[in-house]
């Protein structure tokens, strides 16, 4: 009576590839596959295609020029979860949340050691996530003296004008040369802003 | 992001978000995307959610457990969605957010703010995705 199975996700266009990849597998072979399993290869297919570029290797490079991936799986039949936060080096950020979700009893591995996890038990491979492009986003990011910059609060150099290294201000520091900066430069402009 | 929920044909359900982040993060900074109740939430009773947006301030209201629970109240999937969102924009009126929710029968909704957000989904004998557009509130 209900019009099952169904995937459903966020955005649209290149998105969809992930929506037709996780609805064929529930489709197509419904006595094999979960509804984790198809959230799994839904999402996979988006990092392996990079969608819009904020999925994936190659994009959203921090102020170091380094991609990291955050992803999270659950299952809505017994609430467990797994994810990885700022996972390096690892491009299968998805496929690293279930085996958190399917061997560990904790909710979230992060950064270095979850890497570490990826490679001693799963088995993943290590590899630069960055990309020409996104090193081009970054080194075009600097040229423009860091801007925009999710930096805020009184610290020196002023973010609002130059790239760091930053630090915080204190009442001995110089205030010449604008060094404070107390807003936040994606806040005033909505156009720069980046988005998870 | 990519945040999406799954229907088995068995009725059962589950949720998942993958992200790289924001552009020019301070590095070691950790967005919505893996935060249990923000990228994503389901339970199978109810429903699901998945999210996308300004991580740093999703983060703080945990949108889709609010959809999710909104659901488990009474709410339809759009009320629950906009109630969601509303939530947050009440506080940041400037934040970008996008929301999906779907209850555990299909019936789904969409809700934003800041922009024109988008959904896809497919379900039953869909021969592809379609893709719905979400004014902002």
């Amino acid at each position: 009576s209900m019009n099952l199975p169904m995937v459903i996700n966020t955005w649209a266009g290149p998105f969809t590839a992930a929506t037709d990849a996780a609805f064929e597998v529930l489709s197509l072979t419904p006595h094999n596959t979960t509804a984790l399993d198809a959230v799994q290869i839904g999402c996979a297919t988006c990092e392996r295609n990079q969608c819009d570029g904020t999925v994936g290797f190659g994009g959203s490079p921090d102020e170091n020029c380094e991609t990291t991936l955050d992803a999270l799986i659950m299952d809505g039949q017994t609430l467990r979860s797994g994810a990885v936060a700022g996972l390096r080096r690892v491009r299968d950020a998805i496929g690293v949340a279930r085996l958190v979700h399917d061997y560990t009893e904790h909710s979230l591995l992060a950064g270095d050691l979850a890497t570490r996890f990826a490679v001693d038990f799963g088995g993943f491979v290590e590899e630069n996530l960055a990309t020409t492009e996104s090193l081009a986003q970054c080194e075009a990011w600097r040229a423009a003296d860091c801007q925009p910059n999710y930096r805020a609060g009184h610290i020196v150099p002023d973010a609002g004008a130059q790239c760091g290294p930053y630090a915080p201000w204190k009442a001995s520091d110089s205030l010449d040369n604008a060094e404070l900066h107390e807003g936040n430069s994606f806040e005033s402009s909505s156009s720069k802003r980046s988005h998870d | 992001t990519i945040s999406m929920v799954a229907i088995h044909s068995d009725g059962t359900m589950a949720a998942g978000t993958s992200s790289n982040g924001a552009t020019h993060k301070v590095p070691g900074r950790v967005g919505d995307g893996p935060i249990v109740g923000s990228g994503s939430y389901v339970d199978s009773d109810i429903g699901g959610c998945g999210a996308t947006g300004d991580g740093d301030i999703m983060m703080r209201f945990l949108p889709c457990y609010q959809a999710v629970e909104n659901m488990r109240r009474g709410l339809s999937p759009q009320e629950a969605a906009d109630d969601a969102v509303s939530r947050m924009i009440k506080r940041y009126p400037m934040a970008m957010t996008g929301i999906v929710v779907v209850d555990n029968k299909g019936q789904h909704a969409g809700a934003g703010s800041g922009w024109t957000f988008t959904y896809a989904f497919r379900s039953g004998d869909m021969k592809e995705a379609v893709t719905v557009t979400v004014p902002a509130l």
